[in-house]
């Protein structure tokens, strides 16, 4: 799976995620990345977010719109939120993985629950940063 | 004006730093640098945080180290179905397809559902007929494959489980869903 997320100069958000899925799924198996609210969701009012792993699980967990949600309704910020939902919500359901968000301040998150998750980020003007393992 | 930023994922799984060839995680590497750096550029230039999503994503599914596009994972019945999804935060407008086999840039599909269609989400062959009028690139189911990623479907096939994203041979390592029988 793969994924992006943006908050451009005039404080707009977006998320975008593609996945092939997972290797010898069953035909017309879907995962998290083409639901909204549970792999990818961005709303300028709290975050935007793409998430990566087993999917059933972050379908189960909404958990990219939870992520928007305790931000939203919790005043949680964006590394709390993370926290809860990638580090304490979906491993107590058996999941693994992460995801990459921003916020509406610009504030970046990237976390993830298994060995590691390609990843990368950039500000403008910032050499970018990019990370496998932990 | 905003801090604009751009953050990518290429996907998760057990990627043990000692079974990534040095070479293999210098590719990794910089494809991460190459995708951030034309998000940052387009950022920069005054462009919409919809279409720096939009290139990231496509240049992901463009490079075949990733699961998405070229080089996505194999099913049970040794094709591809590929999914993708998009969101503006600004008009809370989505769009997404799924199980599509022959469109080359899923996203740029989503995109279009987005843009396009009073629909959000389009599955199948309605997917593929709806990227056909909007002219988007169509190629055959096999263009996704590498063998890479066969060779984590024969793996996954001897064991009778599903191969989470980026846990096989391309890898290295292994990790496999529990054994639930999903596939069937």
């Amino acid at each position: 799976t793969v994924g992006a997320v943006a908050l451009d100069q005039l404080g707009n958000l977006a998320a975008a995620t593609s996945t092939g899925g997972i290797t010898n799924k069953h035909a017309g198996r879907v995962g998290d990345s083409p639901i909204i609210g549970a792999g990818c969701y961005a709303n300028n009012a709290s975050v935007a977010v793409s998430c990566t792993g087993s999917g059933e699980v972050f379908m189960r967990t909404l958990a990219a719109y939870d992520i928007a949600a305790l931000v939203t309704y919790s005043n949680l910020s964006l590394q709390e939120a993370c926290q809860k939902v990638v580090m304490e919500k979906i491993p107590q359901l058996g999941g693994s993985g992460g995801l990459v968000a921003v916020d509406r301040l610009g504030n970046v998150a990237l976390p993830f629950n298994s060995e590691g998750m390609y990843r990368g980020y950039g500000y403008i003007g910032d050499a970018p940063d990019v990370g496998i393992y932990r | 004006m905003c801090n604009a930023v751009i953050a990518i994922h290429g996907g998760a799984g057990a990627i043990a730093q000692a079974s990534l060839s040095v070479q293999k995680e210098k590719q990794y590497f910089a494809a991460l640098r190459k995708i951030v750096s034309a998000g940052q550029r387009l950022l920069a230039g005054g462009g919409s945080a919809l279409d720096a999503v939009t290139q990231a994503v496509r240049l992901l599914e463009e490079c075949p180290l990733f699961n998405a596009g070229k080089g996505a994972v194999f099913t049970h019945a040794g094709d591809h179905e590929l999914d993708a999804s998009i969101m503006d935060g600004f008009s809370l407008q989505a769009g997404a397809v799924a199980g599509v086999k022959h469109i080359r840039n899923p996203i740029l599909a989503a995109r279009a559902i987005l843009e396009h269609s009073p629909h959000v989400m389009l599955t199948g062959d309605g997917a593929e007929d709806f990227a056909e009028q909007q002219r988007l690139e169509r190629v055959e189911n096999e263009f996704f494959s590498t063998p890479e990623r066969f060779a984590q479907l024969k793996l996954a096939r001897q064991r009778g489980e599903m191969l989470l994203d980026h846990g096989g041979a391309a890898a290295g390592g292994v990790q496999f869903m529990p054994p639930d029988q999903k596939f069937g």
